[in-house]
């Protein structure tokens, strides 16, 4: 019946009574910020014609740009420990998620997990991801180069020619291999992922990426198949993870935020290798 | 190293760009998932008998000068980690999770545990009780689980202090299991 916060020190999210992330404070700041799960339907073209692809293996290509919400209510559950708090989500039946945050950590986690895509409407679907907060962005974003510098992207805009986009939202996709971030004087929000995926900032504050699809129609580029993966006939389920980042632009006590991404960063994506190992012979004092 | 050579020679295949962007046909994808499974199982031999042997050696240097043969693990990958599946944590009332530290720094790390109840003592290499927490595996994720894994629960501690390139073993064990009961926790003698 009322606002859901989860959180430690250095972070809380704040979910809205119908189950949405509808706030988070960090770094001294609150800002209201949503998070939700949304589809485009992939273009049906004939491949014949050069402008007129399907959305396929190489290219993403909604149709007329139109984006469905997969949810106007989320069930939740939440859990409170001492080492981790969790709001668990479920968007529908093939979207659910897991956020959380660790008591020692300045950013949440957002673990994700899609499909099977049902295709029974004969449409094809691209999933995304869509992070919205009121940073004043101006149309320019960043996106990482394979986890090296990040690359400045301007909506609608290239650096060395003037730009007529005629897919507005393809057009403005960009490969983001372990980082997209955005920010104003003000304010600063970057998502890490743990996979290469595409990812766009369409509005002001805004960041989406793309986490699984779905396809029926091959897009003619070479491959020869349509992006529909199977498994005993069912649509492939993806579960990943996104780390959420929300501070202030500028550096706060000597540590900037990038700063902090750029150490979770190494240790997301070079974690510790695990190796179990049985140990029925043997007691905790034997073992020790 | 046939082993290593094995994963070398995926590792170059999957350079390819198809391999890169997943312009690949289906069937393909599904040799280069079948490869980098095969490689990733051979080198994980090379890897438990790297931290067998560095175990017996830190076990040789401490307490005698003749080496030990009684302290060979079987140290298992569980490669569907990520789905929430472990055979070995989720079938053994008592086990050992060893923390491998690729980085050239110290690291910590809030570590999940598949386990099919929710009692357990985690105690780290210095015998002292980690805190835990218990949380049941959501539901979503129980509907694909593989039926025949029992964890019903993920067990959930704070890894801190991995050493640079290092490692670092805690012990898990399930509390009021019956193996407790009937070998009580005291020092038995070596035999």
């Amino acid at each position: 019946s009322s606002l859901t916060v989860i959180g430690n020190e250095h972070i809380k999210l704040g979910f809205d009574t119908n189950g949405f992330l509808s706030e988070v404070t960090a770094d001294g700041l609150t800002q209201i910020i949503s998070q939700e799960f949304l589809y485009y339907e992939g273009a049906k073209g004939n491949n014949e014609e050069f402008l007129n692809r399907s959305s396929g293996a190489y290219i993403f290509r909604p149709n007329q740009n139109k984006i469905h919400f997969v949810a106007t209510q989320v069930e939740i559950e939440v859990y409170r420990g001492e080492l981790v708090q969790e709001v668990r989500q479920k968007f529908n039946d093939w979207i659910s998620q897991v956020v959380r945050v660790y008591r020692t950590r300045s950013y949440a986690e957002f673990e994700w997990l899609v499909g099977p895509i049902p295709v029974d409407d004969n449409v094809g679907k691209e999933v995304i991801t869509r992070f919205t907060s009121g940073i004043e962005s101006a149309g320019t974003f960043y996106t990482d180069s394979n986890g090296r510098e990040m690359i400045k992207r301007r909506r609608n805009q290239r650096d060395t020619w003037n730009l007529k986009l005629n897919e507005e939202v393809s057009g403005n996709y960009y490969p983001v291999t372990t980082k997209i971030a955005l920010e104003d004087g003000t304010a600063r929000m970057a998502i890490l992922t743990d996979r290469a995926q595409g990812g766009s900032s369409l509005q002001d504050g805004a960041i989406e990426l793309m986490v699984h699809r779905r396809l029926l129609h091959d897009d003619a580029f070479g491959v020869g198949e349509a992006l529909n993966e199977t498994e005993h006939g069912e649509g492939l389920i993806a579960r990943g993870k996104h780390f959420f980042f929300f501070g202030q632009s500028g550096n706060r006590s000597g540590v900037s935020l990038k700063a902090s991404e750029r150490i979770a960063q190494l240790g997301k994506l070079l974690p510790a290798w695990k190796f179990f190992s049985n140990m029925k012979s043997y007691n905790s004092e034997e073992w020790l | 190293e046939a082993h290593l050579t094995f994963m070398r020679e995926t590792l170059g295949i999957m350079q390819h760009h198809d391999a890169i962007t997943g312009t690949e046909k289906q069937k393909v994808a599904l040799d280069y998932a079948k490869r980098m499974s095969v490689g990733v199982r051979a080198c994980a031999t090379n890897t438990r008998n790297v931290l067998n042997q560095l175990s017996v050696k830190s076990e040789t240097s401490s307490r005698t000068s003749e080496p030990r043969t009684d302290y060979i693990f079987d140290f298992k990958i569980c490669p569907l980690l990520n789905i929430t599946s472990c055979p070995v944590s989720e079938s053994n009332d008592r086990f050992a999770l060893t923390l491998y530290n690729p980085l050239a720094h110290f690291t910590d790390e809030y570590v999940r545990v598949p386990v099919p109840h929710y009692d357990y003592k985690v105690i780290d290499n210095n015998g002292a009780a980690m805190d835990i927490q218990i949380l049941p595996v959501p539901h979503s994720v129980m509907k694909i689980k593989n039926k025949s894994l029992k964890a019903e629960y993920e067990l959930v501690f704070f890894a801190t202090n991995l050493p640079p390139m290092g490692y670092r073993t805690y012990y898990i064990e399930k509390l009021n299991s019956s193996e407790n009961l009937c070998r009580p926790n005291v020092s038995p003698k070596k035999t």
